[in-house]
């Protein structure tokens, strides 16, 4: 599904070069789930904006579904991003004068789906990660791991096929995070979905089947996880 | 130096009304290690706003260094917030247009102190978080870890008697979690700041001295962090 070859990332701040991503490569099957692992500032939401074209490398090339992302139009990006693509941010990026709804929402409007079903999705979206009772708070009227939970909510109302998700569980406490986990394991091994996932937890990587290591910008080391 | 008797809060969104503390009593020593750990919105951000004078109890009271802080005038708590206490919040709450280096130096702006020695002393905060190179990054520009670091170094850079710290590892890799929390430690052993420190993870739990477990809104269990 993903092929990226001598990925590239540098950003400039002033005058000054900051090489982020110094040529990565790696493949990712149609319904892997792959962990990302590595150290801050070793570039994995800078590959993670990458992968979900968010943002264009550098330089390397960058095939989703085998079709060159570098030559396809804002149109075509914006049709795959909204379609294809679930993202949860590191940041969680929720519309802040929304409410959980509303954001868990927005993806389906894109899809052009009327207003009683959208809302019906999104409500059982965020019934399947916790939040009933929670529809109609803004972003500031809820707790860290609650915003972090209507942002995975958000993700998984499309139906995608590629979920690209940056630290989903890093303000949730251990048993919401496995909840999570449980929903993302599920949607992989039934619906073949394709997760990508970035963590600092070891207990969270083992959901995955292979763990991939960034360092300094380029990938250290691939392992696969063994049942135990 | 802490005392809450009773403490609640109570949120209102729209005519709902939300029970977030209902009733806490508490106690922290002066030069303590306190832990808070509980499920994703069991009240301890609340409690943390409440210890850390950004928002008012709906009734109970909160005793700092013995003082009633329902009896502070504005100038009083505004004073406390920026000279005593040091903050980390779940979301770093950094300004946006800011770079690293001036968000540091804000505490040290409110004590009046002069530019360059502002410039010195924020610089070795980020240095101590390792941070050297990023100063002039805005917050955009910045890994999330990068980010969570640059709110624990302002934190930091007043010298402050109380450190209220809200998941400050929840972005952080195992290594960089390890660093921030021996720079706690130490703080808290060789110059006894009282620390309190909410998180999800039990291996940060061990550096407290208290565990203090939050569940709906109360707390339902308080464990002695022994030696191993
Ligand atoms: N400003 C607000 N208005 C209304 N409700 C709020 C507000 N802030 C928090 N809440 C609600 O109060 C409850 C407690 O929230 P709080 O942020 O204290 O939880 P928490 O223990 O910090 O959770 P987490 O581990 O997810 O960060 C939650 O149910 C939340 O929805
Ligand atoms: N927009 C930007 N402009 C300039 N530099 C950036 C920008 N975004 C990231 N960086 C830098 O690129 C490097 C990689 O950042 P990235 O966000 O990919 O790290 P990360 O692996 O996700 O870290 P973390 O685990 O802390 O989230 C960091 O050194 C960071 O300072
Ligand atoms: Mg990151
Ligand atoms: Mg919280």
């Amino acid at each position: 599904l993903l092929q990226v070859e001598k990925l590239s990332k540098t950003y400039l701040v002033g005058d000054i070069k900051i090489p982020a991503l110094r040529g990565v490569n790696l493949d990712i099957a149609r319904g892997e789930f792959a962990a990302i692992m590595g150290a801050s500032g070793s570039g994995k939401s800078t590959f993670m904006n990458l992968l979900g074209c968010l943002d264009r490398p550098t330089s390397g090339k960058y095939l989703l579904s085998g079709r060159d992302v570098s030559s396809l139009s804002k149109s075509e990006l914006a049709e795959i991003r909204n379609r294809q693509i679930g993202f949860v941010f590191q940041q969680f990026n929720l519309l802040p004068r929304t409410t959980a709804l509303e954001n868990v929402e927005l993806p389906l409007q894109y899809a052009g789906m009327r207003s009683k079903e959208r809302a019906k999705k999104a409500g059982q979206q965020l019934a399947a990660v916790g939040l009933s009772g929670r529809e109609h708070h803004v972003p500031s009227q809820l707790s860290g791991g609650q915003q972090q939970r209507v942002a995975i909510a958000r993700a998984l109302v499309n139906d995608p096929s590629l979920i690209l998700a940056d630290e989903p569980s890093g303000n949730l406490d251990s048993r919401s995070s496995l909840e999570i986990m449980e929903i993302l394991q599920k949607l992989n091994r039934e619906r073949h979905i394709t997760i990508v996932l970035v963590t600092h937890e070891t207990d969270i990587s083992q959901f995955a089947d292979r763990i991939v290591y960034f360092k300094d910008g380029r990938i250290s080391q691939i392992s696969s996880v063994t049942e135990p």
